[in-house]
């Protein structure tokens, strides 16, 4: 969804919380 | 304001006070409008923002910097990643000439507070998901800028670690991760982790250590669980 917002919020939580970092 | 107006105010001749009160707003409102809002703002609007910023950042050294241009660097950074916080701004952010270099020279270790935002903002575009792999431009952007100033291009970082703010010092403990975890040679991975030793990491880890602090301490196991599987992997 292209009017999705909150993407850059998204991805300094998953950094925060080290989600970011789990290797898939 | 609609966003054509802002347009209009930052093309227009602003003193930096003026300058100052436009930013705040503009954030305020990048920040609450639906993403066509910010669509509408788009390229022109971010490349206005990104000329402001270059401007002052050319003139941070000149005397009679009272502060205020610093300010609305700041503030620039703040409306950046309220920019970036859709698909569309983050493209158009991605594709500009300039978005990522210019974030990179605000990396200034004298501002604790920008520069904490600015490394979580350069850690979020590093491990973005895109065919241009954006890790490697942040990279290549920093190890320009290292020329640039003639310092090691992770330099300003462990100045950013060697300050007392704590949020800035997890926001370079994020950056150090994000962009090791997305290079995908090993042998890269070590070297950029043994650079990093070679200026003072290893230090900065032991005092890290001892600061009781969730966000440092998340950041401080994944750097350690990531070298000791590399190592294993070696």
């Amino acid at each position: 969804d292209g009017d999705e917002t909150g993407i850059m919020d998204g991805l300094l939580e998953a950094l925060q919380s080290g989600a970011a970092f789990r290797r898939k | 304001k609609s966003a054509i107006v802002y347009i209009q105010e930052l093309r227009g001749d602003l003193r930096d006070s003026q300058l100052l009160s436009c930013l705040e707003s503009l954030r305020v409102s990048l920040n609450n409008n639906p993403v066509s809002w910010v669509q509408t703002f788009g390229d022109e609007g971010l490349a206005l923002l990104l000329t402001f910023l270059r401007k002052l950042q050319d003139e941070k050294d000149e005397p009679g910097n009272n502060g205020i241009g610093v300010k609305c660097q700041h503030e620039i950074i703040r409306c950046l990643k309220a920019f970036m916080n859709n698909k569309h701004g983050l493209k158009a952010m991605l594709t500009s000439a300039e978005g990522i270099t210019l974030l990179v020279r605000a990396i200034n270790p004298k501002v604790s507070h920008m520069m904490a935002d600015v490394v979580k903002l350069l850690s979020a575009i590093c491990i973005l998901e895109h065919p241009d792999n954006p890790h490697e431009r942040v990279l290549e952007c920093i190890t320009e800028q290292g020329e640039e100033q003639d310092v090691e291009r992770f330099q300003p970082l462990m100045s950013g670690m060697n300050k007392n703010s704590i949020a800035l010092k997890a926001g370079c403990m994020q950056l150090i991760n994000a962009l090791i975890s997305r290079v995908e040679e090993l042998d890269f991975r070590i070297h950029l982790r043994s650079e990093l030793m070679r200026l003072g990491l290893r230090e900065q880890l032991k005092e890290v250590k001892s600061i009781e602090n969730e966000e440092l301490r998340v950041q401080l196991l994944v750097f350690e669980e990531q070298a000791e599987e590399d190592l294993d992997d070696l």
